[in-house]
This record gives C-alpha cells, structure tokens and sequence, in this order.
C-alpha cells in the first residue's frame, strides 16, 4: 500500500498543473479502486470534474487555477486523508459564477477606460475651441511715433486684424509726421500670412497726372511746385488693404486715427527738426499756422492738434474711399494744386486705383526674402542678397572684408535699380526683373568684384540718374 | 518715408512704407488740412544739374505712371516649414533704404545676430554719383580707415537711414526700432 501510495504522489507530481498541455493530460486516477459508498461517491464527483475539466480547453487560465483549487485537495483526500478534509463538494457549478463575473469585470474596466479617454479628449478639444488660449499669442508694432505704436497695439486688443493695425497706425503717422506721410501721399504694403505662406504687396504709390507733360516740368518754375504733386495713393491704398484684410469697420479705423488729430499729439524731435530745417519762404498761410504758429516753428514736446485732419478722415471714414477721389475734397486738392501751377484734374482721380501685386522673392541662406516688385526697387534688393550670398561671409572673414564686399555689391544693386520703372508702361521692365532675381545673373554680377580694390561705381554698368533726396 | 511694421496674433506679418518725397512734400496744405505729396520727383526728368546720357528711359514721367520707389518693406521667412525666423523690416531715405535693409538683413541671417543688435550696427552707403562711401556715426573708425586703404572715399554722416524691424522666432514676436530714431517705438503684447 506504501508503494502504491508512493507511486501516485509520483504521478500527481509529474504532472504539476503548471504546464496547460499537462493538465490536459491529467492522470485519471484507479477507478477500479474498492471503498464503499463515500468511494462511489467520489467517483462521480471525479467524472463530473473531469468532464468539467473537458470543457475548459478554451480558456486555458481559468483551467489552471480551477485545477490547482480543485484536483490537488480531492487528489490529497484519496491518499487517505478524505474525512478529515476541510473541503465539501458542492452541487453548484463553482465556475459558472465566477468566471462569468471576472468576463464581465473586465468588460467594465475596459468600458470605463473608454468613456473616461473619451470624455478627457473630448473635454480637451472643447478646451482648444473654447477655453482659455494656453499659448499665448503676441504681436508686435512698430512705427515711427510712440502714439502710433500705441494706436497699432489698442487696434490688435480690439481683436483687429494685423492689416487693421497697420492702417491705423499708418494714418496716424501721417498725422503725428505730416512731413514724412499723409493721405495727401502714397506708398507700398507688403502682407504675409505666415499659415498659407502667402504675400501679397498693395501699390498705392502716387500716379502722374494724365495732362502732364516733361516739356512742362523742365521748364516749372519754383512757384508751380503743384506740378509735382501726383495724383494721392494712401487712402485707395488703405481701402484696398482694408477690403482684403480688415476686421474691424473702416469707419472705426479712421475714427481712432481721427482721435489722435483731435486730441492732440506732442510734437516729434523729428518734426520740430523739419520744420526748423525748412529753407523755402514761400509757403502758404495755411501751411504757416500750421507748422509756425504764429511765426514760430513748432518745438518738440509742444501740444498739437489737427482738427481739420480729423474731419477729413472722419468724414473718409464715414463716407468710404469715394470721399477721397470724387467728391468735395478732389475738387478742393485740385483747385490748391491748380493755384500752384498743377494739372490734377477729375479724371486722374478716378482712374486711380490701387494695385494688387505677387512680391518679387528669393532664397537667401533657408530663409525667403519678399520685398515689392517694380516701380519698386525690391528686384535689386533681392539681387544684392544673392550676389553676397555666394560671397559665402561668415563670421571667419575679417569685417573690413565683408564691408568691402557689401559696399561694392550694393553699387551692383543700386545701379540695376536705376534701371528699374513701371511695368504697365514698359514691358521689357518684367524680363529685366526675371534676369535681375535670378541666382545665375547673381553669380555673373559677383564675378565684377575685385576682392582687394574698391572701383567707381558704373564703371561695369552705367547707372541712370536718381535724385539724392528724402524719398 | 514713414513706417509701420506689425506682427499680429493672427500669424499675418505687415509691412507698410509710405511718404511724401520730400519733407511736408511740395509744401501745399488744403483747406482740409491734406499735405500734398512731391512725388513727380522721383521720375527721371531733365533738369537743368542732369544730361540727357543719365535719363533713365523706364522711368521718364508718363500719364498715369508711377515713378521708380525705393520704399522697401519686406518680409522674411524660412524657406521650407514654418519653424524658424520671420522677420519684416522697413526703411526711409530713399535709396539709402535699400542699402541699410541688405545690411540688417545680412546681420540678422548670415552673423545670427539679433535684430537689436543687427539694428544698431554701423551701416553704409555708396553714393553713385559721386563715388563716395556714406557711413553712419556708428561705424567703427578702424574700418572706415580700412575701407579707404582699399580705394574707397569715405564720408562719415549722422544717419544714412532708419531702420525698423519685428521678428518673430516660433511664438515669441518682438518689436525694435532703430536705436538712432528718438521718437520712434516698437512695442510687444505679452
């Protein structure tokens, strides 16, 4: 009996329920062993597991832990130890119960992970959309006059556009630098958008008028400085950026800039300098009250108001554009610039027009260079920086050299600049432009500097006359 | 010239240069109080200081044309992705406008000095028709006297031109003016 004792603690070891495919092939105990009734009873306890045990091949975890409960104490009770044993057989299926509960255990868990993932991103997107921005966007102005500055800032609070900073702050220029900018001038805008990588450049430059004649011009006296007036580009200009780009109302942003000429503005260093620095006597009264109240110039710091400025751009706010090229004040700027020997007339009003135009680019060093196409000189600006940058400077080369080089290119530049013009007048202008941007005509120009002599300009390219002035 | 540059919360970059000519332009105020521009000066145009060999044939005054500008805003950007520097830069007297711009620019991309710095260096400007090299009050002296050693005729002057800029490096933007101008200002929103 000890032997045989022996041999099935053998048996039961060998096959430790550790191994799946070892359970599977769980030794079937003696059948044929005697004992009565209780032995009887066993038996059929044991066929019920073992057909149980037939049935977990599926789900080969809950077979082992089920077995190792299950056969190891019912196998230890038939060493001969079954009435003293602390375990009862039960009717009711154990597996049935727990092992459904445990499925469906992890069905919640895994249920309650989704809705609680979807409800954090969900939460989050609604943040991005409708919270608090997290990063903080900035912005940044700069102009020529700290009230103008501050203007552009208090127009990007307002929650107006880029474009809308810029046309305030640029009208308020004209009011706190009259000498520098104004309605009664024109300009250029150069616009990125940085997310579309788009540009666009808005021409409100002036226009000659259309009944003047060169003959007139180098004849003109001192007196007939209204031949030199072209026809005013800054207030289609505006409009035009307004249209394309605004957010806030064009009567709220010539109203804000109206504010600053009525409110009063401290007179600029600047200014008060040009006007101590005008040399012509023959101003008008007009201009004389303005800008040398009672025959003195204007000091820096002194308080200034431009109440007629401010009823002009309110009445161009209210009003629109039109306001500016035919109505009241067209026909007052042409009869002044008429009293002074111009030839503005109507018609030159209202065929201005603003332009909308692609900038001329390149790529300097990774980074895109976009600078206003002709009658701008931006071409010879961008063939300046291709000439220099395959001059390869860095910061090994001396800084005479790089200023040499830079001095001599810039001759380059300006000179091809001076052949520069209006393209909707000569058509030869565009194909000049092609050939002055691209790279190969840069690496030919760059050939021309000798690297330890400086020469005259135009000595390689003849340049054209261009007036050394403030413009 | 005047200038306006802003860099909005909206990722739009603004360059705006706009002028007159000449100062207060030809000098005529309406009753409205407009400054009429000057701006027939900037075509080429016979007069009694220039020869016929100098006209530049583009730019002769025509009807409805516009004269040769050197108002230069301009913007920068990297040219691949959007990670990088931008930049945008304005300058004022005529065409020393763009000989200040190259220099900042040149400053700011190739030495990867920042824009402060960039802004308050020394500049110069080859004057063509008299073929002499303007540098500002801040050009260092040993290079003026290098520069002369290679042939060039320096003349050294207050201001050649003011330049302005705002750049803007992933999410932070900053505004500079050029440290000569007194009454200009740059200003960032936080």
């Amino acid at each position: 009996a000890a032997e045989k004792e022996a041999s099935q603690q053998s048996t039961l070891g060998a096959y430790s329920p550790v191994d799946y495919m070892s359970i599977t092939s769980f030794p079937r105990l003696p059948e044929e062993e005697p004992g009565g009734a209780a032995a009887e009873s066993c038996l059929r306890a044991r066929k019920e597991e073992d057909a149980f045990l037939g049935e977990q091949d599926t789900d080969p975890d809950s077979f082992l832990k089920s077995a190792r409960l299950q056969r190891l104490p019912s196998s230890s009770s038939e060493m001969g130890s079954q009435d003293v044993s602390p375990l009862r057989e039960t009717s009711k299926d154990p597996f049935s119960g727990d092992c459904s509960c445990r499925q469906d255990g992890l069905t919640v868990i895994i249920t309650a992970c989704l809705t609680f993932a979807t409800g954090v991103t969900v939460a989050l997107i609604m943040q991005i959309y409708f919270g608090d921005p997290q990063i903080f966007h900035q912005g940044a102005v700069v102009t020529d006059a700290v009230p103008c500055t501050a203007l552009g800032i208090e127009v990007l609070n307002k929650q107006g556009s880029s474009v809308d900073a810029a046309i305030a702050s640029a009208l308020c220029a004209g009011i706190i630098n009259p000498h520098t900018s104004g309605i009664g001038g024109g300009g250029v805008m150069l616009v990125h958008d940085i997310r579309k990588n788009e540009s666009q450049v808005i021409d409100f430059r002036e226009t000659a008028p259309f009944e003047i004649q060169e003959e007139v011009l180098q004849k003109a006296s001192e007196a007939k400085v209204g031949l030199l007036v072209g026809v005013p580009g800054m207030i289609q200009g505006m409009h035009k950026a307004h249209q394309l780009y605004g957010r806030l109302s064009w009567s709220e942003l010539l109203g804000l800039a109206a504010g600053i000429a009525q409110n009063g503005f401290n007179v600029t260093h600047d200014l008060a300098k040009a006007v101590t620095e005008l040399k012509e006597l023959n101003y008008s009264d007009r201009f004389r009250e303005t800008f040398l109240p009672e025959g003195q110039p204007l000091l820096a710091g002194m308080l200034m108001k431009r109440p007629d400025l401010a009823n002009t751009l309110d009445l161009v706010g209210a009003e629109g554009a039109s306001a500016f090229y035919s109505g009241n004040l067209t026909q007052e700027i042409i009869s002044e610039v008429k009293n002074y020997g111009g030839v503005l007339t109507e018609v030159d009003f209202s065929n201005y027009s603003a332009l909308v135009k692609n900038p001329v680019h390149t790529v300097y060093r990774g980074h895109l260079i976009l600078s206003p196409p002709p009658p701008h000189a931006g071409p010879a600006l961008i063939s300046a920086l291709n000439i220099l940058e395959g001059l390869n400077i860095t910061s090994q080369i001396s800084r005479e050299n790089t200023f040499h080089w830079i001095a001599e290119t810039l001759k380059i530049a300006l000179t091809l600049a001076s052949s520069l013009g209006d393209p909707s007048y000569d058509a030869s202008v565009e194909a000049s432009v092609e050939d002055m941007v691209s790279k190969s005509k840069a690496g030919v120009l760059r050939q021309l500097i000798n690297d330890s002599q400086s020469f005259p300009s135009g000595l390689h390219i003849p340049p054209f006359s261009m007036e050394s002035g403030h413009s | 010239a005047s200038q306006v540059l802003v860099m909005g919360p909206d990722d739009y970059i603004v360059a705006v240069v706009s002028s007159l000519n000449r100062p207060f332009g030809s000098g005529i105020i309406t009753p409205s109080g407009i400054l009429l521009n000057s701006q027939m000066l900037d075509f080429s145009w016979l007069n009694k200081t220039s020869n016929h060999s100098s006209l530049s044939p583009r730019n002769l005054i025509q009807p409805g044309k516009r004269p040769l500008s050197f108002l230069l805003p301009t913007v920068v950007r990297p040219a691949e992705g959007m990670c990088g520097t931008y930049l945008c830069v304005g300058a004022n007297n005529g065409d020393k406008a763009l000989s200040s711009i190259t220099q900042v620019l040149v400053n700011v991309l190739t030495f990867n000095k920042n824009l402060s710095e960039s802004l308050s260096l020394g500049r110069l400007y080859p004057q063509l028709q008299s073929n002499i090299l303007q540098v500002d009050s801040e050009f260092p002296q040993e290079d003026i006297e290098f520069l002369e050693a290679r042939g060039h005729h320096v003349d050294k002057v207050k201001v050649v031109s003011l330049v302005h800029g705002a750049r803007r490096t992933n999410n932070f933007i900053i505004g500079v003016k050029d440290p000569r101008s007194v009454d200009a200002a740059g200003a960032t929103i936080l």
